[in-house]
């Protein structure tokens, strides 16, 4: 459709700066209470890069994600998208245009909550991670393959509650194999750090 | 926009059909792997009621939810939207255009799992349910006031993971309260059957 061509056009522009800028760009996406803003806050407390990050938050409503990430000490930015199911390139732009980026060498964007959605509309980022929880059960790799196809990271998060779940995540690693092999697969703990290096490594940052 | 008003035409004309034959109809959302499979297989199973009971099943891909319901005993139809973020209206239409509908009382729709594009698009269903999980932390409805104020019900399900998600059910209520004051609130395990009769009164099914 032509605002997906649209959207892909000031995706690309949006790269264009990010590159001038030398800012390495992670688009976080994800289910709803997936486990994006636990695992941002984790990552940040790894780099310990403080304002040297850069994060967008994007919800349809409230700064909740943003409070939460800036007690990390990142620079943050709370983008409201009404009732839009993603965030898109346009409302990118507009971000950056208002934040202060000098001396910030990474950017997250964490995206709206929803496995639909935010994989038709990049957003000029270098990579893309999707978060999926155990907590969704054992289905959601193969119900929604498009996403995962988009993503260079996968992260299955909160490992901890496979056994109340009765979920395999065997399996789990198996279906994202196969409906995307080329993506690298990480169980997590976000809440307590654990699998978090190995998601630092998959994104290729610097420590 | 044009595409919303639309589907509300249509809509209408669903409920019109679902009323001369006199099938109560239940349109049930919530997110991705909260529990709507389950609690719509909870309720057939107290319900009894066999083939006369229709379900039509929404996913983006894959027969899965089709074929665990169809467990259960009732008529069950797979509807498979592609990328859309939502059924609609039309799907609706041309499923039940299907299916043989004599001697059924009730029709289950599940959306699919999003909390944020089936609140937009009704599908001529008289009651609305929202599911979310204790699972996707404590900011799951406040974000997400849209389709929450689109509930008759909301149902917080996977109460038995509270303790280990340290999700606080009370402000949760309290939450759901201050969003859709009209709404009932019921609390569930659809895994273990508890809550479920209270959802059936909720809903008004005659059992
Ligand atoms: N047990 C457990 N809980 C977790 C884990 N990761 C996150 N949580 C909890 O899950 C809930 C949701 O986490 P968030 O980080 O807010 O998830 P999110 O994907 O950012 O959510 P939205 O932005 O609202 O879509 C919170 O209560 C977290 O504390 C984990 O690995 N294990
Ligand atoms: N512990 C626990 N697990 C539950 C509960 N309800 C559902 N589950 C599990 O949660 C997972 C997802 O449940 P489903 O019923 O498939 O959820 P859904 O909303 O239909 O998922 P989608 O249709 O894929 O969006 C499954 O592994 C269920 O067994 C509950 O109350 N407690
Ligand atoms: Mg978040
Ligand atoms: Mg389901």
């Amino acid at each position: 459709k032509d605002l997906l061509a649209k959207n892909r056009s000031l995706a690309k522009k949006n790269r264009k700066r990010f590159d001038r800028s030398n800012i390495l760009t992670i688009d976080i996406m994800g289910s709803i209470g997936s486990g994006k803003t636990s695992l941002i806050k984790a990552i940040l407390r790894r780099l310990g890069m403080g304002q040297k990050v850069a994060v967008i938050a994007g919800d349809l409503t409230t700064t909740i994600d943003a409070e939460r990430i800036e007690a990390e000490g990142a620079r943050v930015i709370q983008v409201n998208t009404g009732k839009e199911c993603h965030l898109d390139a346009n409302l990118i732009r507009r971000a950056i245009d208002t934040m202060k980026l000098d001396d910030v060498k990474l950017l997250f964007i964490e995206n709206v909550g929803n496995l639909i959605c935010p994989g038709e509309f990049p957003l000029g980022a270098h990579k893309r991670l999707v978060v999926t929880s155990v907590t969704e059960g054992p289905y959601t790799i193969v119900k929604h393959p498009y996403i995962f196809r988009e993503a260079d990271v996968i992260v299955l998060n909160k490992t901890d509650l496979a056994k109340p779940m009765k979920v395999n995540i065997a399996q789990l690693e198996r279906d994202a194999q196969q409906v995307n092999p080329g993506a690298t697969f990480v169980k997590t703990n976000a809440v307590k750090g654990i699998g978090v290096q190995r998601v630092i490594d998959a994104l290729g940052l610097k420590t």
